[in-house]
């Protein structure tokens, strides 16, 4: 049987919300060379049982989601990070060295359920 | 008070113990822009790279550090010699790499400054050398030890680069070790007693624009797994 879609908005789907945080703000300019700020996305909002046939969900999503949908007991499947990014930092230290250094899965560029 | 934990967490992430206040920012060099904006690049387009590798480099490595010398000028209480055109002590605090990170790269960079003598002036002669006793008697004086670079200094010299890894291992397996490095510029085929003043004009200059820092590269195995092991 069709599952009722649940008239959930878009906007609290599952996606991911931009976030810029300008070091500035933090007093870190002093002493980050580059860059200037650091994008803190984060993934938000809801994963129903439509969402998971559709975006780029697990199919543990859609089982969840399925399950969620005839006990709602169960949670719902969750809005996570699908594609994240690295970023370097150039930044100067207490000894006035510069140092550079790179961090892995730092940005989040997709979400997913 | 919670942005000042999170503060603390993010520090720690980057491997900070407190938030930096440097006096004044150092000179930033090329390479260390290029990988930087190479770096960048290569995330905004969603290529995905090898953080643990230092293409522009040629190795191995995910942080990179440039340490400025903190050393001195020496000068001689006895009559210099008059060969010798400027002595100096370069120190480099390793104490900012940590027990468990590799050293995959350490390199000297020796900037003479530009047009640090006339070219028509006298050949000078390069001599780096380990210190082999931090100083000798009273005298502040550190006692030059083995050298292990002599050259003639190239005229336009522009940055004098030398790999110095396996003294920086040293160094790092035991930082009591790590004592410096004396520098010596000489003149080559010096004419006898008596004060040239283009000699002594170059070599005033000399001490004025030399510039030493050493590039170290690290590798952290907790976030790089060796390379040659394939994924299963």
């Amino acid at each position: 049987a069709v599952l009722p879609a649940p008239n959930v908005s878009c906007k609290n789907l599952c996606h991911r919300h931009q976030l810029f945080i300008n070091f500035r703000d933090l007093g870190w300019h002093k002493w980050i060379i580059a860059p200037k700020g650091f994008m803190a996305n984060y993934c938000h909002g809801d994963c129903p049982f439509s969402l998971t046939t559709s975006l780029n969900s697990s199919n543990y999503a859609f089982m969840q989601a399925l399950m969620h949908a005839v006990d709602p007991a169960i949670p719902q499947a969750v809005c996570i990070p699908t594609k994240l990014s690295p970023i370097s930092m150039l930044y100067q230290d207490n000894d006035d060295n510069v140092i550079l250094r790179h961090y892995d899965d730092m940005v989040v560029d997709e979400c997913g359920c | 008070q919670t942005l000042q934990f999170q503060e603390r967490d993010f520090l720690q992430l980057l491997g900070l113990d407190k938030v930096p206040s440097p006096q004044k920012f150092q000179p930033v060099p090329h390479i260390l822009k290029k990988i930087f904006h190479n770096q960048e690049a290569a995330a905004t387009i969603g290529v995905s790279q090898d953080l643990c590798n230092i293409k522009e480099l040629g190795v191995r490595g995910n942080a990179l550090r440039l340490l400025p010398d903190q050393g001195f000028f020496l000068y001689s209480k006895k009559i210099p010699q008059a060969s010798s055109c400027l002595q100096k002590l370069l120190y480099f605090n390793l104490s900012a790499v940590k027990d468990k990170e590799q050293l995959t790269m350490a390199q000297l960079g020796l900037d003479l400054g530009p047009n640090t003598y006339y070219h028509l002036g006298p050949e000078l002669e390069l001599a780096l050398s380990l210190v082999q006793e931090p100083h000798v008697g009273d005298q502040a004086i550190p006692k030059p030890g083995k050298v292990f670079v002599l050259q003639s200094v190239p005229w336009p010299q522009g940055i004098l680069h030398f790999n110095l890894l396996d003294v920086a291992k040293d160094w790092n397996n035991n930082l009591q070790k790590n004592v410096g490095l004396f520098l010596e510029i000489l003149v080559k085929g010096h004419r006898g007693p008596g004060v040239n003043y283009q000699l002594e004009d170059t070599c005033a200059r000399l001490r004025c624009s030399l510039h030493a820092s050493l590039m170290v590269v690290t590798l952290d195995p907790e976030q790089c797994h060796h390379s040659s092991r394939k994924k299963r």
